[in-house]
């Protein structure tokens, strides 16, 4: 009934057969849409008798999408020279820390190169390469020869007579 | 470097249009003061001379002021302005016995009803520039589409109306009528209410 309505036109001329709505964003109550109905209640139906589902519009009110753009308070700081862009210098700066701080090992590295022995580092990492095949002694298959990198080939030899 | 959107002067005329003066009924003076409201002049100052090409103002589905320019295009009218017919004419019957008519092919107790139209005031209607609502505008409402959705013809069923916005509300203005005669109702009220929407119908779209 009337008491749930949250806005009313009061009194209009009927001949005028138009009445501009102005929806405000207080209407919604801080939700983002609202189903709404609209109803029309003529003069000779008291506040009692009124159903508003007699002669109703129904339409969805919603709050408007906002679009990020420069709004006249940005654009006015922006054209009196203060804009707030750290972002930018954060975004420029990091990449050239790290240039300025590869130049530097460069410089450190080759300045260095004779001044360095790391011969322990390159065995090491060879051996975790030979570790792959491990050593010749310990297979099994090899147990007898003497470090012969290679698999004997299959020899054909003549028969003796006691094998006969 | 992200250049700086300049966006293009708007030309706002602060000027308010002025006060205009008529005779009214013959020979009574009036001063008309004309009002915007959503960009729309209302009693506006009629211009002297009219060749049936002036600018109107027609609604779209949510209620939105949208100008028409009738042109003249391959003989027709493109944007025509709105006939409303005998939608706002106020109707009578008049019946002839065959003493009054005396037509050669009537009978003697044959009665003949003429129905005449006669024009309404249109001394304050016509300072309204948009159209008006005629049941020929209505449309259908409701889940299967089958209720007329009298006397309403904006805005139309489940638009989106955006806060911050205004949107005009038009009905048709003979619909209501006293009931013990045909006048029709002199005020209306329009009223708001929120509905309360189940999860179904409140649907999955993304805001």
């Amino acid at each position: 009934d009337l008491k749930a309505a949250f806005f009313s036109s009061g009194w209009l001329k009927n001949v005028d057969g138009i009445y501009p709505l102005e929806l405000t964003a207080d209407f919604l109550d801080g939700a983002f849409d609202k189903k709404v109905l609209l109803a029309i209640q003529p003069e000779n139906i008291n506040d009692e008798d009124f159903n508003p589902w007699e002669h109703y519009v129904v339409f969805r009110m919603i709050k408007g999408s906002r679009v990020a753009k420069t709004t006249k308070q940005q654009k006015a700081l922006q054209d009196a020279g203060i804009s707030d862009d750290t972002w930018y210098y954060v975004a420029l700066s990091i990449p050239t820390v790290v240039v300025i701080a590869c130049v530097v090992m460069y410089f450190f590295l080759y300045l260095n190169k004779n001044h360095r022995d790391i011969h322990d580092v390159k065995d090491f990492a060879i051996n975790q390469r030979r570790r792959v095949l491990g050593k010749f002694k310990d297979f099994k298959k090899y147990k007898k020869i003497n470090n012969r990198p290679y698999s004997e080939l299959p020899t054909h030899t003549k028969k003796t007579g006691k094998q006969n | 470097r992200k250049n700086i959107v300049k966006p293009k002067e708007k030309t706002t005329t602060s000027e308010i249009p002025k006060p205009w003066r008529r005779t009214i009924y013959s020979n009574e003076k009036e001063i008309v003061t004309p009002t915007v409201i959503a960009g729309v002049t209302f009693s506006a100052k009629p211009p002297a001379t009219t060749n049936g090409l002036e600018p109107w103002i027609s609604l779209d589905q949510s209620g939105n002021p949208k100008t028409k320019r009738p042109q003249i295009k391959g003989g027709k009218t493109v944007n025509p302005r709105p006939d409303y017919s005998t939608y706002f004419k106020s109707v009578a019957t008049k019946t002839f016995s065959y003493d009054e008519l005396k037509a050669h092919n009537m009978e003697e107790d044959e009665v003949y009803e003429e129905l005449t139209f006669t024009d309404e005031d249109d001394t304050y209607v016509s300072l309204n520039p948009i159209i008006r609502c005629t049941p020929q505008r209505y449309f259908n409402k409701g889940p299967a589409g089958d209720i007329s959705s009298e006397p309403f013809c904006t805005p139309r069923e489940n638009k989106e109306l955006k806060a911050g916005n205004t949107y005009f509300v038009s009905w048709y203005t003979r619909f209501f009528q006293y009931p013990d005669s045909d006048k029709t109702v002199e005020n209306v009220q329009l009223h708001l209410f929120y509905l309360k929407e189940s999860v179904y119908e409140k649907g999955l779209k993304k805001r």
